[in-house]
């Protein structure tokens, strides 16, 4: 018999979360033809000291970790923010009817970041 | 609550805006959407995730710049067929409504389609041929005297649908009104013997003719980012 797992808890660390984007839900679904929705994710999670290299950060982003470390009421943690985007193409009918293809870039958060 | 209610509408319509559109589109009649869009739209769709080569400034079925893709349906009627020489058999005004087209657009493809009502037309005689002539024209539909036409071309068949590029014509100016008008010509070569029924050869039964247009938004003509 095995041992039990310990129970997984999510990782506090900044990375990309699960957001689907479904048009009918912001009440565009007449007007958009497809898709019906997206996986177009977020970035949530923290930029902790000292920052590590799979959280994309910049020297500066680096930096800031220490002087936040050093003084944390003065200076803010680094920000997870998208660091690599793609992009969607999406149907839709325009103002005159016409059928209108069009690509949209920065629309999916393929990476995250502490910036 | 109105306050929040005003916040969200403030919202949409700044959102509206960053894609494009001056407010939420409510079609009225809608139309099937055009199978080129479709495959288009497909074969990005169907792409492995991520793809940081895929470019959102360049449609690569047409291999040109652009992010939009939109097909206008033809909107002119026929005209009196005049016989000045050889058998004249077909005469149609197209007229192609382009004014959503924003400011600041850039063109970088249009393709005019013909589509027939049957498979294909062969010519009726051996040597003969139909010849198809596309003429810029006034909004009414008058051929502008002396001016040559934008394309010219002699088939010994008509397929069911027939492909013109007119990029070059549409890029040196001649879109009076952000409008498109022009007049289609399809007749028998002239000297041809036979009755002008059979020499066309159902040359006129034209279905419908459409204009895809590629455009490059603003969002695309900045610098690039990244």
């Amino acid at each position: 018999r095995s041992p039990p797992s310990p129970p997984v808890t999510p990782s506090p660390l900044c990375k990309p979360r699960r957001l689907y984007i479904s048009f009918s839900d912001v009440g565009w679904e007449n007007w958009i033809i497809a898709p019906q929705g997206y996986l177009a994710n977020y970035c949530r999670g923290d930029c902790p000291f000292p920052l590590a290299a799979e959280l994309n950060s910049t020297n500066h982003a680096v930096l800031q970790t220490m002087v936040h470390s050093l003084d944390p009421q003065g200076t803010p943690q680094p920000c997870c923010v998208p660091v690599r985007l793609s992009p969607i193409s999406i149907l839709y009918y325009d103002n005159s009817d016409n059928v209108v293809l069009r690509h949209y870039e920065d629309m999916v958060v393929d990476e995250c970041g502490c910036r | 609550s109105p306050v929040l209610a005003t916040g969200l509408s403030w919202q949409e319509s700044s959102l509206l805006k960053s894609l494009g559109l001056s407010a939420k589109p409510s079609p009225r009649s809608p139309v099937p959407v055009p199978p080129v869009l479709w495959r288009i739209f497909q074969r990005r769709k169907e792409l492995p995730r991520p793809h940081q080569e895929l470019d959102s400034c360049r449609v690569e079925e047409f291999n040109v710049p652009g992010n939009i893709v939109r097909v206008f349906a033809d909107q002119g009627r026929f005209l009196p067929e005049e016989q000045p020489q050889g058998w004249l058999c077909l005469r149609k005004l197209l007229f192609f409504n382009l004014s959503v087209l924003e400011e600041g657009e850039r063109l970088t493809m249009a393709q005019l389609e013909l589509r027939f009502q049957h498979n294909s037309y062969h010519s009726p005689r051996p040597g003969q041929v139909l010849e198809l002539r596309l003429y810029p024209a006034s909004p009414r539909g008058q051929p502008q005297p002396g001016r040559r036409p934008l394309v010219e071309r002699s088939f010994v068949q008509l397929h069911k649908s027939l492909l013109f590029k007119l990029s070059a014509a549409l890029k040196d100016g001649k879109m009076p009104g952000r409008n498109l008008t022009l007049v289609l010509e399809i007749s028998a070569s002239s000297g041809a013997s036979g009755s002008p029924r059979s020499l066309c050869a159902g040359s006129d039964a034209l279905e419908a003719a459409s204009l895809l247009v590629v455009t490059l938004g603003r969002q695309c003509r900045g610098p690039r980012r990244r």
